[in-house]
């Protein structure tokens, strides 16, 4: 197995408070990103439509284009589909795009899937979530057909952008 | 004389006059907000009879994706819907509310798949959300600039919020430090919003960059071609006030593209005004806002979207803005920078962009 974000920070903000383990039979919702294809021609593209000296300038793509364009290769979508069924994974929904997957399975199922992974409860203002205390890693057969695993680590900052002062300020 | 930043001090500033409103034809904006942030349609109407008498306008948002929950609205729904339905007047406004309800839901996440499954979407969206790019794994950075691609070639323009933390400052260990770049407003596919005051915080006078403006150089992403040239101007150009280069990537993304005022808003939360609201929140719909207006032009005169506006903003090279020249942002606390972070200047600036909207002028410059 390999780590696919090897260097995510997986310390909660400090304002979280630690609860302890979820029960093994609870139900975490993980976001599996499948490899894309053609995000050369992806990132051509955006600059030509986007360039006002181009021809295909405002020629935009509608959703249906960028699908044709990204979709994972089937190879990709079937190891990670016959891996997660070989977990017992099978409650899952994908997009147009097919290059995310979201997926329900207990947090015991998890664990296994992703070695490494250990899903804790925190607290923070009556609002609870579940993430892993820990780095996870997949399986060698995947690890190429997955960019990232959402859902273990990641929490919105709160307010991060505003703020209300005391006093107004004075210009520079 | 004013006491604060209302829509009429901001239309009065950007030169947006009553006539500068959307038509509501076949244009929408939206704002995306996380973790139970909720906006109440109640605080909008307010808003808008208090502050919305100047302009024609709109006090309902249109149509909420998502879950829109009950209990307090928050500050930063509050701001952002009712200042991108103040510049962008006028304008159909969706909120999406992405709350995170699955406690292991990364509700960040779940808009950005969201938005590769709806073929239908407002053709600008402003978020005021972002995280340390070193708290973030490069892998899922990578990713969701993927995202950002893929919504761009749509024609759709994100605007993300450069921050309020100016340079930002990274301990890096005994006596060393480094600035400390945001995510998203590093991608190099997104259009990120700096801030700004007036000079005189009473006046509708010009604007100094406000100290609080996130701005900087991306350790993750590099430069794209379309600012190489307005950056190595900008290098070139202030290498007296420039921090210590230990402190910054020069090779990276460098951010904000574009600024607005951020300080001493007036919002409407929980029926109660509230005055001296501050942040790069508060700058980015007010962008968003008046990109939307200049789309509903567009498309009235049968011309696409703008999209991603990133590579025609910098050909413009200032066109269309006021440029911000005087002051500094805030960044590492020490000896060496002393608490400074980068200093606006002539032209393009990693702590005000390219500067502030004239609306008139941009309107102008991207109509051609």
């Amino acid at each position: 197995s390999g780590y696919l974000e090897y260097d995510q920070d997986v310390l909660l903000p400090k304002d979280w408070t630690h609860v302890g383990r979820v029960d093994p039979s609870e139900e975490v919702e993980l976001t599996f990103a499948l490899k894309q294809q053609n995000l050369e021609l992806l990132e051509e593209t955006l600059r030509l439509v986007s360039d006002p000296g181009s021809a295909q300038y405002g020629k935009h793509l509608s959703l249906q284009e960028v699908a044709s364009l990204v979709r994972p290769s089937e190879l990709t979508q079937k190891v990670v589909r016959r891996w997660l069924q070989a977990h017992g994974v099978s409650n899952c929904r994908t997009v147009r795009t097919q290059d995310f997957l979201q997926c329900t399975m207990t947090a015991e199922v998890a664990e296994v899937l992703l070695p490494g992974s250990r899903f804790h409860r925190y607290v923070r203002d009556r609002r609870s979530i579940v993430r892993s205390s820990a780095p996870y890693s997949v399986h060698e057969e995947v690890h190429q057909h997955l960019d990232f695993v959402g859902g273990l680590h990641r929490v919105p900052p709160r307010e991060k952008d505003v703020r209300v002062k005391h006093r107004p300020s004075k210009g520079e | 004389v004013h006491l604060g930043v209302t829509p009429a001090i901001l239309r009065a500033r950007y030169n947006l006059t009553a006539a500068d409103v959307g038509s509501g034809q076949n244009n929408s904006q939206a704002v995306a907000q996380f973790l139970e942030q909720y906006y109440h349609p109640a605080d909008l109407a307010e808003f808008m009879a208090m502050f919305g008498r100047t302009f024609p306008h709109r006090s309902e948002v249109d149509r909420v994706v998502g879950t829109q929950g009950g209990g307090k609205a928050g500050l930063e729904a509050s701001l952002d819907i009712e200042y991108i339905m103040s510049t962008g007047a006028n304008v159909s406004t969706w909120v999406f509310t992405n709350p995170g309800r699955h406690e292991s839901q990364e509700p960040f996440l779940q808009w950005m798949v969201l938005l590769s499954n709806m073929s239908d979407l407002p053709w600008v969206h402003t978020i005021s959300y972002g995280d340390d790019e070193d708290s973030l794994s490069t892998a899922y950075m990578m990713r969701l600039n993927t995202e950002f691609m893929k919504a761009g070639v749509r024609g759709i323009s994100l605007l993300f919020a450069s921050g309020d933390s100016g340079a930002g400052c990274r301990h890096q260990g005994k006596d060393k430090n480094t600035f400390r770049p945001s995510f998203p407003a590093s991608s190099p596919y997104v259009t990120t919003v700096g801030g700004t005051t007036f000079k005189n915080p009473f006046k509708v006078t010009y604007e100094v960059t406000h100290y609080i403006s996130g701005g900087g150089f991306s350790n993750v992403f590099k430069m794209p071609d379309y600012q190489a040239s307005a950056v190595e101007g900008y290098l070139k150009s202030v290498t007296a006030t420039l921090p210590p280069q230990s402190y910054f990537n020069t090779s990276g993304r460098a951010y904000p593209d574009m600024a607005a005022l951020s300080d001493n808003y007036w919002v409407v939360s929980n029926r109660v005004p509230i005055p001296w609201v501050s942040g790069t929140s508060a700058s980015t719909p007010v962008v968003g806002g008046m990109l939307s207006l200049i789309n509903g032009q567009r498309l009235s005169k049968g011309l696409p979207a703008l999209g991603f506006l990133n590579p025609r903003l910098y050909k413009l090279k200032g066109q269309g803005l006021f440029d911000v020249t005087e002051g500094c942002h805030q960044g590492c606390l020490d000896e060496q920078v002393q608490g400074k972070g980068f200093c606006a200047a002539p032209s393009w600036d990693p702590v005000t962009g390219w500067g502030t909207p004239n609306y008139p002028a941009l309107l102008a410059a991207l109509l051609s």
